[in-house]
């Protein structure tokens, strides 16, 4: 299952949700691959990596068509890699412009690696560039954070828009599989306005878990630590964690 | 004075800086010009102007090259002008490639502006592709809003080198003007991490002025008003008249 975290609003969670949930995952034995594909590499750093240190990385497997197995490394969480982001990744969007299926260079690689993972999860970046098409093509399903907030709301439309447009001409197959909804603060009516709305755009598509907005998540990175190592008893460890469940649900 | 507000790190308070600032700003009697070059349309939408609406919109001014003076809308705000953001924004990175010097295209319609507006705002996406770099280029000086978290600190160095090649090649004048702490909570000792990193990164250009996390500045946009009419004794609002007086002083 290869799932890409996209939505283009920037802030609404993408990364920490991408290194929370893969974690769960592999604690709970899944073999889940974490695809770094946005050029701040906070994923890279999340998970405790050096992103100035990494030898090859997303840049090399979308450009120089490096195979997946030589680009992949271990991180400090059994079951878990990682393919790194590195600042080169900058200009990719620039250097796609001219290649060939400039829209699918990531989907190649990662076409036949459902017998070595269960989960694959992409890290996109928060824009609707070559970079995040990519990232969106490489799929076969999306999941879009969403912030419990008006911004993030506005955006939901474009990005429909943007898969409709994938689905017609690059990957058919494609669809929004689940929206997970973020930073809830239970203290404000705007969250639960907001969280309605979600739900009632995309009638039994939303996660029953709801992440709340909790320090820990957002102190976690700077120890390039996923929550489950970093403060497991906190209430957003418990969210990730039980999305981990919902997720092995559907399997 | 035009102000490009840059970070690449999504959600960190660029379009809420850009509409509150500039909204006090005007109060002041100052004549303030937002520019909304994010495809997301917030800084239009946040300002109370429906997207859907907008007759000509940033993508006339970079793409076809219609003057300043047909683009740009009243807002409710006495003193305040915007040119909109609109949903073919989206395409304007992929477009710009083949133009020649398509780096400038935002930079010519506001070159002679100085003797109508005291302020122009470009409220930026975040990225930097074609179009962040537009908008960084268009401006004399840039404001860097960075969110108390580890994600926007680690993400500082990515845009401190791009600013040195637009320097470089596009633009001699660019710099970082000043550096903007926002979302800081004042119960976390990451806030209080971050807040003496950035200083110790920026010495002397960090605004003394610091945003702290506030509900009501995110619940403000869902009624498309500023700060300082929706909240206007709230302390998200009393910090943005801070810095903008601060602004004021610095003129
Ligand atoms: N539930 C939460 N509670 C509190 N803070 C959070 C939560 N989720 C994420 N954060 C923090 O909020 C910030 C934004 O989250 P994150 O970087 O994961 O979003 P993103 O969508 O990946 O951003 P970008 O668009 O820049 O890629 C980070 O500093 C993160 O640590
Ligand atoms: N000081 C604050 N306190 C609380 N919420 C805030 C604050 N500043 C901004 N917000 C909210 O946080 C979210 C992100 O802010 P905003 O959209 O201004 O960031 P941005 O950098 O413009 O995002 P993007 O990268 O997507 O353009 C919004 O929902 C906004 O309402
Ligand atoms: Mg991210
Ligand atoms: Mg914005």
């Amino acid at each position: 299952m290869i799932i890409s975290v996209a939505n283009q609003k920037g802030g609404v969670g993408k990364t920490t949700t991408v290194i929370n949930l893969s974690t769960y995952l592999a604690r709970e034995g899944r073999r889940v691959l974490v695809i770094d594909a946005d050029p701040q590499a906070n994923a890279t750093s999340g998970l405790g990596i050096d992103k100035h240190k990494v030898a090859k990385s997303t840049y090399d497997l979308i450009i120089n068509e490096t195979p997946l197995k030589d680009t992949l490394i271990n991180t400090d969480i059994d079951n878990l890699q990682i393919v790194p982001s590195h600042i080169d990744l900058v200009a990719a969007d620039l250097e796609l412009v001219s290649f060939i299926s400039r829209e699918t260079r990531l989907r190649e690689p990662l076409k036949d690696e459902s017998n070595n993972f269960d989960f694959i999860f992409i890290d996109c970046p928060p824009s609707l560039s070559l970079l995040a098409i990519n990232s969106m093509v490489a799929g076969d399903r999306i999941l879009v954070p969403i912030q419990c907030e008006y911004y993030a709301l506005e955006g939901v439309g474009q990005l429909l828009n943007t898969v409709k447009r994938i689905k017609k001409y690059l990957n058919p197959a494609i669809e929004i599989w689940r929206v997970l909804l973020t930073m809830y603060n239970h203290r404000t009516s705007l969250s639960r306005q907001v969280a309605e709305e979600v739900k009632s755009y995309f009638p039994g598509r939303v996660f029953s878990s709801i992440i709340p907005r909790s320090v820990r998540l957002s102190e976690a990175p700077s120890f390039g630590k996923p929550i489950a190592y970093y403060a497991p008893e906190s209430k957003g460890a418990i969210a990730y964690q039980q999305l981990a469940r919902e997720v092995i649900n559907l399997e």
